[in-house]
């Protein structure tokens, strides 16, 4: 079973459309792994990208080397998926 | 394990076997008004089972459908609720009742159950199909891209390695081409209402492409009457347009299909939550998500139902 220890998910706020722009280049870094919950489309509209721990810190890195404003929405995606787990085992139980 | 659906933590997500477990339960229960069809087969041979809620014969038809999208788990778990809601209000409800003595209600909880399976089994972040794709170690395909309506267009993906994968062809799917099928042969469907999560929207067509839908304005007023509804609840905070507009560019879409079918009042919603634990909503907002996506369930059946076409 697939397991998400470390992973992340950031709420990216862009600026501009240059910073949408930059946001799709970094989609297409297929080796980082990301998963784009929200997918950069408008300024106006926040992205949520799921980021696995091995790529967390490039991202970061591109994030703040671009100016690009952004928040840990999900800090460790594994801790939720436990709390889940757990709600089903005690109903089933 | 359950022995009624009152017994039936709706509180609680549950894996495949339990929700068909509980369609089975809702049938016995309640025949009169609510049967099961098997509208076909998933790629690893799962029944795809549709609740028929129905109370005379040769009705039009009204569809909802939820967890196309395998992960958006709390849209499943609000298909349940809302089946569970149907039976308990037919009779009670009068509106409910007086849409269920014209129209015919159908809801498909699981659409993507081998995705579903899998998001239990092994990979909690599952979104596509699980068919294999000739020539590629990816598996699956995006099934909110892959209908005939702008299909191959901007907005999906022709790497079968992205989440937006569309297929090799339209209707490539069988998860896709059971509805599909379903939609033409039944030919009366009046509303057709696809359920995904979590942005927390209602959007109508197109996606495919900026051409404004030729009831735009008709689908614009509805939305908004639907969301104010939805609102009025607990004043969750939805936008609504066409999904071009108001999100982005999305070519194959489900929406776009059976509006191109003839079925006027075709929406897509995107549930909570936004912000906060996007795929990951915690099982104790699925009551309060359900509930008010009812409202504006109801606001688009009632709407058809005033205007019939």
């Amino acid at each position: 079973k697939k397991t998400f220890e470390g992973d992340q998910v950031l709420r990216i706020t862009a600026k501009n459309e240059a910073q949408i722009f930059l946001l799709k280049e970094l989609s297409e870094q297929e080796h980082l792994g990301l998963d784009f919950w929200r997918e950069p489309v408008h300024e106006s509209l926040p992205v949520d990208v799921y980021v696995p721990f091995h790529s967390l810190q490039a991202v970061r890195v591109f994030l703040r080397y671009n100016q690009i404003q952004y928040n840990v929405m999900i800090m460790d995606v594994q801790d939720l998926l436990d709390d889940e787990e757990r709600e089903m085992v005690k109903y089933r139980t | 394990i359950p022995r009624s659906t009152d017994d039936f933590v709706y509180t609680a997500y549950h894996d495949l076997n339990s929700i068909y477990s509980f369609m089975d339960m809702l049938v016995a229960e309640n025949s009169n008004l609510v049967s099961k069809i098997v509208i076909g087969q998933s790629y690893e041979n799962r029944p795809l089972n549709v609740l028929k809620f129905s109370t005379g014969a040769n009705r039009p038809g009204i569809w909802f459908d939820t967890g196309i999208h395998s992960r958006e788990w709390v849209t499943q778990a609000s298909g349940i609720w809302f089946a569970k809601k149907i039976v308990t209000d037919y009779g009670r409800d009068p509106v409910l009742t007086d849409i269920l003595n014209n129209y015919d209600i159908f809801l498909e909880i699981v659409t993507n159950p081998d995705g579903f399976a899998y998001t239990h089994s092994r990979d909690r972040m599952w979104r596509k199909t699980r068919k294999p794709n000739s020539g590629s170690s990816c598996v699956g395909v995006d099934p909110n891209r892959n209908w005939d309506a702008g299909f191959g267009g901007g907005g999906s993906s022709s790497n079968p390695c992205t989440e937006t994968y569309r297929g090799p062809s339209a209707h490539s799917e069988p998860e896709v081409k059971a509805i599909v099928d379903f939609v033409k042969s039944h030919g009366k469907l009046k509303a057709f209402v696809s359920i995904h999560s979590y942005s927390q929207m209602l959007l109508y067509p197109y996606g495919y492409t900026s051409t404004p839908a030729k009831d735009k304005a008709e689908l614009h007023e509805l939305a908004k009457k639907a969301i104010a509804s939805l609102q009025s609840l607990y004043n969750t905070r939805y936008t609504y347009g066409s999904i071009i507009t108001t999100i982005y560019q999305a070519s194959g879409g489900t929406i776009d299909w059976t509006y191109n079918q003839g079925i006027k009042y075709s929406y897509t919603f995107e549930l909570r939550d936004t912000g906060r634990y996007g795929f990951l909503l915690p099982a104790d907002q699925i009551i309060p998500t359900a509930e008010e996506t009812w409202l504006a369930l109801m606001a688009i059946m009632e709407h058809t139902r005033n205007n019939p076409y």
